[in-house]
């Protein structure tokens, strides 16, 4: 697969760009976390597209992203499960 | 430092599945 770069993604409508830059994502982050896969993929592509290109490029960044999102998801759910008992 | 991620975000759906899995 092609790498994704900003001119292909400023060719594309701005709900594809994240689309785009998703499916890139996915896989990535599925690899390391299978079961909150999607949850931390949306969770990144509201962070501007400019910096998530550079994730893509940098595995280090990215795995650092995505353990800064299972982090906030594990205190959030810990937070709602704790309402609701 | 506090994140930046919100554990609200909507969640992603992958165009086509990485495996195949029968539902």
């Amino acid at each position: 697969q092609e790498p994704l770069t900003a001119s292909m993604l400023a060719a594309a409508p701005p709900q594809e760009q994240k689309q785009m830059l998703g499916e890139r994502l996915y896989p990535l982050i599925h690899a390391m976390h299978a079961s909150l896969a999607g949850k931390i993929t949306g969770m990144l592509l509201e962070i501007d597209n400019s910096e998530l290109l550079l994730m893509l490029e940098s595995p280090e960044s990215l795995h650092s992203k995505i353990e800064e999102a299972v982090a906030v998801l594990q205190a959030h759910q810990v937070t709602e499960s704790s309402l609701k008992s | 430092k506090k994140s930046t991620l919100n554990p609200n975000a909507k969640e992603f759906n992958p165009s086509k599945p990485l495996l195949s899995v029968n539902k």
